[in-house]
């Protein structure tokens, strides 16, 4: 049985996490199981890519002045293709940072410990998220308007083609574990607070709250899914997991910053910079 | 502090646009 607190802290998550993302497990699997009435535009090569781009503009880009829209064709599909990931992982990181301050406990830390978990905990919660969007065969993109399949990721050159395949590769045996939205409010909070971040100041507050997130955690998972008594384990697992594919990802993105052509959006670099 | 001027503003600010 849960206590009154932890049933109303699984429910507060869960909640916020449906506010704050516009993109979550269940509308996801709509679309990636077809059951829609407007199935999402598979992109799988050059030409596919280029229809995407003048037909989902605004959801693959955002509102990039018009100037640069028009540029960016120029430009080589690796480097757009950057671009697009990169206008959705601010997007993404705006919306973790309102879910963070819904976190109860969260709003009232210093506020340079509130930078560092973001700063250390967004790209773990964004590949996390970004599992629920991913099959076998693709990534849903542009809000559920494309699906760009893993093959045309797989085929970029290098080291664009690299990008995607260890996200893949995570999200398999991740959604193998079937949780449900609800699993995954409380599992994005427990990465976002988290209290070895390096340079933490107050690290007991922020113990305190992640142990009623990880307490949560764990009577959340005995009651959706009493069959799977190993399924927390396996989740703080998947925190180490996530972990490494970060630390491989920043690699990789200061490997194309250095050698590309491609400008690094400043909140992103923010982020990456003396990160590890 | 500087180094992190984005983030501050976002937890500072609800809902800030950050546009690329």
């Amino acid at each position: 049985s849960q206590k009154p607190d932890t049933k109303s802290l699984v429910r507060q998550m869960h909640e916020a996490y449906l506010k704050h993302f516009h993109m979550n497990k269940a509308k996801a699997r709509v679309f990636l199981t077809g059951k829609t009435s407007t199935p999402p535009f598979v992109i799988h090569d050059m030409d596919t890519l280029q229809h995407a781009e003048r037909k989902l503009h605004t959801q693959l880009l955002g509102n990039v002045a018009s100037g640069d829209a028009s540029s960016l064709q120029e430009r080589e599909v690796e480097a757009r293709l950057f671009l697009f990931c990169q206008y959705a992982s601010v997007e993404t990181v705006t919306e973790l940072t309102e879910f963070a301050k819904a976190v109860p406990g969260f709003a009232a830390l210093d506020l340079n410990d509130q930078v560092t978990l973001l700063k250390y905990g967004v790209y773990e919660a964004l590949f996390a998220l970004l599992a629920s969007c991913m099959n076998k065969d693709g990534l849903l993109v542009a809000r559920g308007g494309g699906f760009i399949t893993r093959e045309f990721l797989k085929s970029l050159r290098k080291p664009f083609s690299d990008m995607m395949e260890p996200k893949f590769q995570f999200a398999m045996r991740f959604n193998a574990l079937e949780l449900d939205d609800s699993d995954l409010a409380l599992f994005v909070a427990a990465i976002i607070c988290c209290g070895d971040r390096p340079g933490l100041s107050d690290v007991s507050h922020i113990e305190r709250i992640q142990e009623s997130i990880i307490h949560a955690l764990r009577l959340q998972l005995l009651s959706n899914h009493p069959d799977n008594a190993l399924l927390f384990p396996k989740l703080l697992q998947k925190l180490a997991d996530l972990r490494q594919l970060v630390t491989e990802h920043a690699e990789l993105v200061q490997e194309i910053n250095k050698t590309e052509d491609a400008s690094l959006h400043p909140l992103l670099q923010e982020i990456y910079r003396d990160m590890y | 502090k500087e180094k992190h001027k984005i983030l501050h503003r976002l937890l500072q600010n609800s809902s800030s646009p950050v546009d690329l």
